[in-house]
């Protein structure tokens, strides 16, 4: 079961005017650093619940939590998976979706089961690291989520392309 | 020699081949040409001098001198081109870079700034700014925002309810930037939007910079007891800057909109799919 009141409790403490502006010691950094961890894992529970809930599947959800710095094991591992965007803004939004891959050709659908235009940038920081990352523009309702089906297509799927049937559809 | 530049159906970002620095930022919609210089300085910290013994710290701002120094006057850039993403890569030192970004249909410039670790091996204690040079006439005023609510007009070396004394050139002009900080000569505006809360300021008329990083090495001797030192390499910081070039009368409509789409940002979560059906029961 999910639990947020740790991690409200943790995001309490770290109004302190200690946490906000870095006045803090070492040591008192890093227990703040630890209240929000621990706060983190049970609310993602509840969030993965809600989203089960509003989805209709149990799937085993994913926060990817290092995004900013281009890491998601799950993109740059598995061959075929699905992004879920929530929007929580009052109107609709479109939204450039950044994930880091492995190298190769991806198809991406929209929950319409439609080929959304994507691209794999290889960036010359990533170059080396063989690592490179899916772009592709989500579109979001207010206050809701789309989700978006990835493919990583073999060679001969890539010469194909063939549309595969429509994925999961969401609100 | 080619000139380097990127552009959408919106924006033209312009940088000089010689220095691989933004030069220039066109609003195509409205007609607007501004020059912005846009590079990474760094204060270096006061250790105490003649006039008072307080150092930098992690409560107080305090450099040396006024003027910042460049982490470099150019930058080695590397262009990214595909139909969904236009990036100049900046790389300006081992521990400072920069991509510049437009997508399409974008009507602001994106500066994802990677800064750290800090090196203090010289013992210099360095607090590092992404500063944005302009033409624009500002006469001394500049403006900051106040937890996303108030636009607050900020005057340099001047506070409205009493006659200052100013004797901290720069950090006695630095001020809280929580979402946004913007310059304008009462036609065109150059605003700038923050994805977390930073010390901000114009210290020169036309110029606008944003306190990205610190690392110091001396304690300030306001209660913290160690100075702003990481331990091991020290930490690094990535960030993203949002810069729009618009005419006064609607540069609110276009900082206040994507203001609210940063702040409340999509969030993005995976899974494999082909769960089983969920229900309540």
């Amino acid at each position: 079961s999910g639990n947020s009141a740790p991690l409200n409790e943790a995001m309490a403490v770290l109004q302190h005017h200690d946490a906000v502006s870095g006045t803090s010691r070492q040591h008192v950094a890093d227990d703040y650093a630890r209240q929000l961890a621990e706060g983190w894992g049970p609310c993602e529970v509840l969030l993965s619940n809600a989203l089960a809930w509003l989805s209709g599947s149990k799937d085993v959800f994913t926060f990817c939590l290092n995004l900013n710095i281009s890491i998601c094991p799950l993109s740059q591992k598995a061959a075929s998976f699905q992004v879920t965007v929530y929007n929580p803004l009052a109107r609709k939004v479109d939204w450039m979706v950044r994930l880091p891959v492995t190298k190769g050709v991806f198809l991406v659908r929209d929950p319409n089961g439609r080929t959304v235009q994507s691209s794999v940038v290889v960036s010359p920081s990533t170059e080396q690291k063989d690592l490179s990352e899916l772009l592709f523009s989500a579109s979001v309702p207010a206050l809701g989520f789309s989700v978006y089906s990835v493919d990583l297509l073999t060679s001969r799927d890539a010469q194909a392309r063939t549309p595969k049937p429509r994925p999961k559809n969401s609100s | 020699s080619h000139i380097l530049a990127i552009e959408n159906e919106y924006i033209r970002a312009t940088f000089s081949p010689k220095t691989g620095l933004l030069v220039e930022i066109e609003n195509l919609e409205k007609n607007l040409v501004l020059p912005v210089q846009q590079a990474f300085f760094w204060y270096n910290a006061s250790v105490g001098d003649r006039i008072s013994s307080q150092a930098s710290g992690a409560y107080i701002f305090r450099p040396s001198q006024q003027q910042p120094l460049p982490v470099r006057r150019w930058a080695q850039t590397q262009l990214v081109k595909t139909a969904l993403v236009q990036e100049v890569h900046q790389n300006f030192s081992a521990w400072c870079s920069q991509v510049v970004r437009l997508y399409p249909g974008q009507r602001h410039l994106e500066l994802e700034w990677t800064v750290g670790p800090i090196p203090v091996g010289d013992s210099w204690g360095k607090e590092v700014i992404s500063r944005f040079d302009t033409s624009l006439e500002t006469d001394g005023v500049f403006y900051t925002d106040s937890n996303g609510r108030e636009i607050l007009e900020r005057r340099r070396d001047y506070r409205p309810t009493w006659n200052l004394n100013q004797t901290e050139p720069v950090a006695g002009n630095y001020y809280p930037v929580n979402t946004r900080i913007y310059i304008t000569d009462g036609k065109v505006q150059l605003t700038v939007l923050t994805d977390r809360s930073q010390g901000g300021s114009s210290v020169r008329d036309g110029s606008l910079e944003l306190m990205v990083h610190r690392r110091l090495v001396k304690d300030d001797r306001r209660g913290v007891g160690e100075p702003l030192l990481e331990s091991g390499s020290g930490a690094w910081v990535r960030g993203r800057h949002l810069v729009l070039l618009d005419t006064v009368q609607t540069a609110a409509a276009g900082h206040r909109l994507l203001a609210e789409k940063e702040v409340l940002a999509p969030q993005v979560v995976l899974s494999q799919g082909g769960g089983a059906p969920y229900n309540l029961r």
